[in-house]
C-alpha cells in the first residue's frame, strides 16, 4: 500500500464521517446503496464510520457525477479513459464520470461480454481509499491498483489494502483476524451487511 | 448512465469505442530517438498522471526524447512491466485500460512500488530540460 506525500489523514477527532450526494444528481436508492456498501467495506476493517446525510454543503465527503470539465482542473474524458477521482484528506471530494455506463447491481452475469461497462461499487471502493488517505498500489489484486478492466468486479479488500488503512486509522475493534475478509461476492450481496448498509 | 445489470445496457452502448486512449495503439513500438506525429499526446497522458512534471507544460513535441523515455520507464516500473523505455505492446495495452484519474506520481514522488510504504523519488535537473531519474528506498 502507499500513502499520499505527508501521509494526510482524517484527524483523530473525526472518526465518524458524513457523506452526501450532489443534489443535482438524481440518484436512486439503489445507486446510493452501492456507495453505502463501498463505505461499509472500509469501516468493516478500520475504526471509521460513515453516515449518509442530506446536507451537501456541510458533509465531510461529497459525491457527485459530472461530465467533462467540472471545475476542479481534472476534466473527465467521456466513456472509459478516466472513470473517477477523489481528493486526499481532509478534502472529501469524490467525483465520478457521468458518461460511463455504470452497473449498479454487482451482477456479473454476462458482464464479461460488455466492454464498455464499469462496476460502480468497484470504483467507489477504490476512490474511498483515496478519500481516506491511500495512494495507488502496485499490487494488481488490491483495491488501490489504479486500473480496472471493464467487465470486471473488484470489491474485495486484500491484505495490502487492510494493512494500509489500519496503518492510518487502526483496526476496527470488531474486525477479528489479520487477514482480509474472505466472504464471496454473493455472500456479501445477500448477507446482513449488504442489506443493512442500504440507505 | 446507470444500469441495474449488464443485460440492461443497450447494444449500441455495450462496445463503445474509447474516445481518446485507443488512438495510443498507433504508438506501439515507438522508442527513443523517433519523431512520431501526435506523440505529444502521450506525453500529456503521462503528465496527467504525474510521470512528467507540470513544469513541462506547453512544450511538448512529437520527439521521443529523454523526458518521455523516463516517464515510460517509471510507468513500467509502477505497473511491473518489463522496463524497456519503449512503448511496447504490453505497455500500450496497460495505458488504454480504464483507470482512476488520480495521479500515480505526486510531486515527483512515485509511491507505487512493490512493498510496504516504499517511495521512489523522481528528481529533475534544475534546468528543466534533461530529467534525471533517481530512486530512493525509504
Amino acid at each position: 500500500y502507499t500513502l499520499f506525500p505527508g501521509e494526510p489523514r482524517w484527524p483523530r477527532d473525526r472518526r465518524d464521517l458524513t457523506y452526501a450526494f450532489d443534489p443535482r444528481n438524481p440518484l436512486t436508492d439503489e445507486v446510493k446503496g452501492v456507495f453505502a456498501r463501498a463505505f461499509g467495506r472500509w469501516s468493516e476493517v478500520t475504526a471509521l464510520n460513515f453516515t449518509n446525510i442530506e446536507s451537501f454543503t456541510t458533509s465531510d465527503i461529497t459525491i457527485g457525477f459530472y461530465t467533462g470539465d467540472h471545475g476542479d482542473g481534472e476534466p473527465f474524458d467521456g466513456v472509459l479513459g478516466t472513470l473517477a477521482h477523489a481528493f486526499s484528506p481532509p478534502s472529501g471530494k469524490f467525483h465520478l464520470d457521468a458518461d460511463e455506463n455504470w452497473v449498479v447491481s454487482g451482477d456479473l452475469d454476462s458482464f464479461l461480454s460488455v466492454t464498455a461497462a464499469v462496476d460502480l461499487e468497484s470504483v467507489a471502493v477504490h476512490e474511498i481509499g483515496h478519500l481516506l488517505g491511500l495512494g495507488h498500489s502496485s499490487v494488481e489484486e488490491s483495491i488501490m491498483y489504479p486500473t480496472i478492466t471493464t467487465g470486471k468486479r473488484k470489491v474485495d479488500m486484500t491484505s495490502d489494502d487492510v494493512e494500509g488503512i489500519q496503518y492510518l486509522y487502526g483496526a476496527n475493534p470488531n474486525f477479528n483476524g489479520t487477514s482480509p475478509p474472505t466472504a464471496t461476492t454473493r455472500e456479501r450481496d445477500t448477507g446482513s451487511f449488504g442489506a443493512a448498509a442500504r440507505i | 448512465w446507470f444500469f441495474p445489470n449488464t443485460t440492461a445496457i443497450p447494444p449500441s452502448l455495450r462496445n463503445t469505442t474509447r474516445v481518446f486512449w485507443d488512438a495510443f495503439s498507433n504508438f506501439t513500438g515507438c522508442h527513443h530517438g523517433q519523431n512520431v506525429d501526435g506523440l505529444f499526446r502521450i506525453k500529456k497522458y503521462f503528465q496527467r498522471f504525474g510521470y512528467i512534471p507540470e513544469t513541462y507544460s506547453g512544450n511538448f513535441t512529437d520527439d521521443f526524447d529523454d523526458i518521455l523515455k523516463n516517464a515510460v520507464e517509471l510507468y513500467q516500473k509502477n505497473f511491473r512491466l518489463n522496463v524497456t523505455g519503449q512503448l511496447d505492446a504490453l505497455t500500450i495495452k496497460h495505458i488504454v485500460v480504464p483507470r482512476c484519474g488520480n495521479p500515480d506520481v505526486v510531486n515527483g514522488t512515485s509511491l507505487m512500488h512493490n512493498g510496504r510504504r516504499k517511495t521512489f523519488e523522481v528528481n529533475f535537473s534544475p534546468g528543466g530540460k534533461v530529467p534525471r531519474l533517481h530512486t530512493v528506498k525509504h
